[in-house]
């Protein structure tokens, strides 16, 4: 499946699909 | 059509070698983070092993104080005394020369 | 053909996937530490605050015990003195009494 936008858990920001890390608070997509 | 599929196989590849890579760069920024918090952890733990010293010398301290000012206080009522029985014998011998 | 570039494609997309899988795994991981070195950098703080308050606290023991032992020197001094004339008194008075 292609790779989706994500937000994340910490700040919720909506990061463009295919990053790894949060561009605001910079913690891995898939951290809690 | 196997061409048409390769061709998209081929895009997602990019995309994903592309996000492996940011995620490998990551691992690498991530690590030298830690590396830098762990000597930062090092450094207060040798600061906080100061701790106890600094506590004990205060106490030290404070008891050589407290000890100090019981020996003042007690010179100082045996100075009153003395002051004491320097007047009333003062006292005694001008009566006595008096006489 | 195009079939069979796709398939290898398809099973280099698999690897890539996994890999990418554990790379974000281990980023979570070095998060995880991160995370508590940063808690335990920010308890470290706390405690490390309390070290000038310390160091104040037996600097002023230490002033106030210098205090006390010199007011005790002069104590010790005086007294001396007073214990002097008294047994230079007496023996007038003694001598004075005889007469």
């Amino acid at each position: 499946p292609a790779p989706s936008a994500w937000a994340c858990r910490s700040c919720t920001l909506l990061n463009p699909p295919g990053t790894v890390l949060c561009a605001v608070c910079e913690r891995p997509r898939l951290a809690g | 059509e196997g061409e048409k599929r390769a061709q998209a196989l081929e895009w997602q590849l990019d995309e994903l070698s592309q996000q492996l890579q940011q995620a490998e760069e990551a691992l690498v920024a991530k690590q030298e983070l830690i590396d830098k918090l762990k000597e930062e952890a090092e450094r207060h733990r040798a600061v906080l092993e100061t701790i106890p010293v600094l506590k004990a010398q205060a106490d030290i301290y404070k008891a050589d104080f407290l000890a100090e000012r019981q020996a003042r206080e007690q010179l100082h009522g045996q100075r009153e005394d003395l002051q004491e029985q320097l007047v009333t014998l003062q006292r005694d011998y001008e009566v006595l020369k008096a006489d």
